[in-house]
């Protein structure tokens, strides 16, 4: 079952939180969310108009922190530490698990030393164990682990929420992947007449040649 | 004949009330039970075969939990004489009618295969006997703990069994017997199934149910789930790595580099994991079972499923 | 529909099927 599934019962169980919950009560349900192990997923509670209200009352640093985890990373987190709330250490290993999302977003091939810088983790083997453990085991990513090379070899990721801005682009993937795919079955279809014509051609030839042979044999008899 | 066999069936049992049960197994190993003297019926011949090979196990199970202790493996005679006496009854039970003493059999010889590290076929045989549909046989009730009894030592026997594709298949069959989800040790299994690599505090809490011969010392002075466990955790390790160096993987099993190498160089010599190892760099590179074209082909197919997900989505959302 | 978004965001991170030096030697 993949993740989009595992998390959509809790998506809406923390929704229909959000919407019975007002002040700092809705402050206990951001945190509960974001420290929920099966939850990467937050745009739908964002969209919560009481969430939303949060915006200049006391509680807005919650909301601040909800931003961050539908779309920030751990560096983003340590840059404006100063101004969110305290991380409980299940709210730390899910940001850097999300931020392993966010790096898989722009690359197939994750690079050690990066991973190492992004996620704050001095070593090989703990790096390695925080993917096996919190990220393959967890279901977000799929991968193999290259230790010659230093790099982490993405071959799924989970979708984290998409800032507005990133429509764009993705409609524009989804676009060039259509064009190619269309020229694809296009070229396909293109060596299919091709292939069709040049048996055709073959059996012609061949049908000649033996009549010529057909021939020959009169001849000689 | 006839009196020796009375007296002998007596001792026997005194025997066997004063819990000494290798003299009850030698007392009645005694019988003559291919006399050509007396008429002897083959359930009379099975029921005995089967008793004695009942009471050495009894006596081999009881010498592992004292010999066990001193961590040294015992070829204990015991599970010999048991084996000699139970394939005797391997060719009377064919023609058996007897339910009770054919269901004996059959658990005696699932045990026998477990005392005698044959994982495999012990947890073949262990998990057929737990799927006995019948609650009771003869004047014998079989109740749910017994048969929860038998599926758990199937699992148990398939997780200590050697990994490759045979034990997979058994896992699989294990994982999908909705009856194991309920079972205390199926958090070990999912994760043995997952091909998942299983940490220390899991193996030790897993060790904590096992039996004192599957805790036995081998040769090599490695228990049989220290062997399990590392053969297990190396394949885990296969599915997520490329390759890894010999000292991390050592690090990741928790067992020295050489241990390491000397294990994954048997498994792949074994054909029971696919790779190489290079002795210079000291790094073992993992192969895929699939080839990079069927990979690619393996890709699409997962892509294209994934599109249809998305499809599926939004037409079930009427988009 | 933001759980659907999610979802064409990962698909899309699925492309190129594979890219790998030896997938390229085999594919040639």
């Amino acid at each position: 079952m993949d993740i989009e599934q595992k998390q959509e019962e809790l998506i809406e169980y923390f929704v229909k939180q959000a919407e019975t919950h007002k002040g700092a009560s809705l402050a206990n349900v951001i945190v509960e969310a974001t420290s929920h192990s099966s939850l990467f997923a937050f745009s739908e509670i964002l969209s919560v108009p009481n969430i939303v209200q949060l915006q200049g009352t006391e509680h807005s640093v919650y909301l601040d922190m909800l931003r961050l985890f539908a779309h920030g990373t751990w560096n983003d987190y340590k840059s404006s530490a100063g101004c969110l709330p305290q991380l409980i250490p299940d709210q730390i290993r899910k940001l850097k698990q999300l931020s392993v999302l966010t790096m898989a977003e722009m690359n197939k091939v994750l690079p050690y030393d990066q991973l190492m810088q992004e996620l704050d983790v001095s070593n090989v083997r703990e790096l390695e164990d925080f993917l096996i453990n919190e990220c393959m085991y967890a279901g977000i990513v799929r991968g193999k682990l290259d230790q010659l090379r230093r790099c982490f070899e993405v071959q799924f990721a989970a979708g984290r929420d998409l800032r507005p801005e990133q429509l764009g682009s993705m409609i524009q993937t989804l676009t060039n992947w259509l064009a190619t795919s269309d020229n694809l079955l296009l070229s396909i279809q293109d060596k299919i007449k091709w292939a069709d014509t040049m048996s055709e051609l073959d059996k012609k030839h061949q049908k000649e040649v033996e009549d010529r042979v057909e021939e020959v044999k009169k001849s000689l008899s | 004949e006839e009196q020796v066999l009375i007296i002998r069936e007596k001792l026997a049992e005194l025997y066997e009330s004063e819990q000494q049960w290798s003299r009850a197994a030698q007392m009645l190993s005694g019988i003559d039970l291919d006399s050509g003297i007396r008429m002897i019926d083959d359930t009379y011949r099975l029921s005995k075969c089967v008793q004695i090979a009942r009471l050495y196990l009894e006596s081999a199970k009881f010498a592992a939990k004292n010999d066990g202790s001193a961590g040294f493996i015992w070829q204990d005679d015991d599970a010999v004489n048991a084996e000699a006496f139970i394939n005797k009854a391997s060719f009377l039970v064919s023609n058996s009618q007897q339910e009770v003493l054919n269901l004996q059999y059959k658990v005696c010889y699932a045990r026998i295969l477990d005392l005698k590290r044959k994982f495999l076929e012990a947890a073949l045989r262990y998990y057929d006997i737990s799927q006995i549909e019948k609650r009771q046989i003869g004047d014998e009730w079989i109740d749910e703990e017994a048969l929860q009894q038998a599926l758990t030592a199937a699992v148990t026997c398939t997780i200590l069994a050697a990994a490759g594709p045979q034990r997979s298949r058994v896992l699989a069959t294990l994982y999908k017997d909705e009856r194991c989800s309920k079972l205390k040790i199926y958090p070990i299994l999912q994760k043995v199934y997952l091909e998942r690599i299983l940490r220390k505090p899991e193996i030790d809490a897993f060790a904590e149910e096992l039996k004192a011969h599957q805790k036995a010392l081998l040769p090599d002075n490695s228990t049989v789930l220290d062997r399990a466990m590392i053969e297990h955790n190396l394949l885990s390790a296969s599915k997520l790595y490329t390759n890894i160096s010999f000292e991390e993987l050592g690090t990741l099993l928790g067992i020295a580099p050489q241990k390491a190498e000397k294990i994954a160089s048997r498994m792949i010599y074994e054909d029971r994991m696919r790779g190489s190892i290079d002795q210079v760099e000291a790094v073992i590179h993992f192969e895929d079972d699939t080839e990079e074209l069927q990979q690619w082909d393996q890709q699409i197919v997962g892509l294209c499923q994934a599109l249809n997900d998305v499809l599926d989505s939004m037409a079930k959302k009427g988009l | 529909e933001n759980s659907l978004l999610r979802q064409v965001s990962s698909l899309l991170r699925r492309l190129p099927a594979i890219e790998s030096g030896k997938f390229q030697d085999d594919f040639l």
